[in-house]
């Protein structure tokens, strides 16, 4: 899964899908087409700055500790981007 | 506040709702009220009235499900997701559903059912989420406290400015974000936490990271749900590794989320008069291992080691740091500073020369 991620991170495959998931449905991240594996990582870092900058967090647009706690608090099920 | 893309709204101000079924967690009864007060939430704050109908199809049409629902956005078990609505339009337009999996409930326990219910109308009205985190409408699930709920300042703008205001708001003083580069700051109190500084006002505290020019606003309810709204004063030990806060004559400790057992204790137990009410402000001071309390224009200096008030106090304030007024709202330690804050104020004290060498605007804190 091509999320950027902090070198130290310990995040599983399981964490990467979760946190896939949460930015397909509250940032509108479109799963891309098999193969497309770079661009899909720049679309990967920019829907987590949109969601970083959301909450007012570190914007650095890779999945880190924080951002990541932050997207396993309970929430609505609305986007909080676009249509 | 956000609204959706073409800021979708009603164009009628009468509006029905039809709850299509029920939660096992409440009586009918409970979900019956919980919906009929969220609703209300809005109607005191706009011309829009909301009717129940029983049968046929309401603009507003209210279930529970769990998983696959039938609009294609599946909830996703216990946590998570509890709910969601469609904006205001036809058909799905305004509806809300919620998820079943949660546990709901009408206090604190699971999710409270009204205030997601109240956020979710927000959406059925035509309101996107907010990134103010004391919104009603920002996006993340926080139990906001058993007394009464008062819609925020930022809600109430956003729903006004798509319908307009109401003849009838029965509590017109709605809660306001404090901003932190606002010249007439004021804080409550402010303590290191591992590293952080933690700034408190009001309901929230910034949390102001080392390395971070910005300051990340936080419900206090988020971190420490069984604290109360606002607090009086608050210090860290780090040889202990706690947190102490403290509102009127409890004492909290915290070590990082936990509340430690057999808190919250009352003040007098700590050593201080039975008849003291509060506390202003406290700091720890990391060489000498003493904790500075203020209250009032009076002093007291407490023995960590010892866990005993000192003898010979409380002292006059004015006595030991002249010239920072006859009263603290906050104060911290930095190196061989101590930061005295009176209102817009802050007073830098020097420990070693004992007076103060600068006064500084109150937000200057966060770099305004």
């Amino acid at each position: 899964i091509p999320i950027p991620l902090e070198d130290s991170h310990e995040f599983t495959e399981k964490d990467l899908q979760f946190a896939e998931r949460y930015l397909r449905t509250h940032y509108d991240l479109r799963p891309n087409p098999a193969g497309v594996m770079k661009k899909s990582v720049n679309t990967m870092a920019s829907k987590l700055r949109e969601m970083q900058e959301f909450f007012g967090l570190e914007v650095t647009g890779k999945l880190d500790d924080e951002t990541y706690e932050l997207m396993r608090k309970p929430r609505c099920g609305v986007p909080d981007v676009g249509e | 506040y956000n609204f959706f893309p073409r800021k979708l709204k009603w164009s009628k101000t009468n509006l029905t709702y039809r709850i299509m079924n029920y939660t096992s967690d409440l009586r009918r009864a409970e979900v019956d009220r919980a919906f009929k007060k969220a609703f209300k939430v809005w109607s005191d704050v706009t011309p829009l009235n909301f009717t129940r109908i029983r049968s046929g199809v309401a603009d507003i049409m209210i279930s529970f499900g769990t998983r696959e629902h039938g609009d294609f956005y599946p909830f996703d078990g216990p946590s998570g997701l509890l709910a969601h609505a469609f904006p205001p339009g036809p058909d799905y337009g305004g509806d809300a559903h919620f998820d079943d999996d949660e546990a709901w409930s009408d206090d604190s326990r699971g999710y409270n059912l009204f205030l997601v219910a109240a956020h979710e109308f927000g959406h059925s009205l035509g309101l996107e989420h907010s990134r103010d985190p004391g919104a009603l409408m920002f996006p993340i699930y926080t139990y906001t406290g058993k007394t009464g709920f008062v819609l925020p300042d930022d809600d109430v703008q956003g729903i006004q400015e798509l319908y307009g205001a109401g003849d009838k708001d029965p509590n017109p003083k709605h809660p306001k974000t404090p901003e932190k580069c606002d010249p007439d700051l004021s804080l409550d109190a402010v303590t290191e936490l591992r590293g952080e500084m933690l700034v408190f006002k009001d309901r929230f505290f910034w949390r102001l990271h080392p390395q971070m020019v910005e300051a990340e606003l936080v419900l206090l309810k988020s971190f420490w749900p069984e604290l109360p709204n606002k607090i009086d004063a608050a210090y860290e030990n780090p040889v202990k590794d706690l947190v102490y806060m403290f509102k009127g004559k409890k004492v909290w400790a915290l070590n990082g989320y936990d509340i430690v057992e057999d808190f919250p204790k009352k003040i007098y137990e700590m050593g201080f008069p039975k008849e003291m009410k509060r506390i202003d402000a406290a700091v720890h001071i990391k060489d000498t291992g003493k904790t500075l309390f203020f209250t009032g224009n009076k002093y007291w200096s407490y023995d960590e080691e010892a866990d005993v008030m000192d003898a010979g106090y409380p002292r006059l304030i004015e006595d030991e740091f002249a010239g920072i007024g006859d009263r603290v709202d906050a104060v911290y330690q930095r190196n061989d500073y101590l930061y005295f804050f009176n209102g817009p104020l802050q007073f830098e004290y020097s420990i070693w020369s004992r007076r103060i060498v600068r006064v500084l605007h109150t937000n200057s804190l966060f770099w305004c």
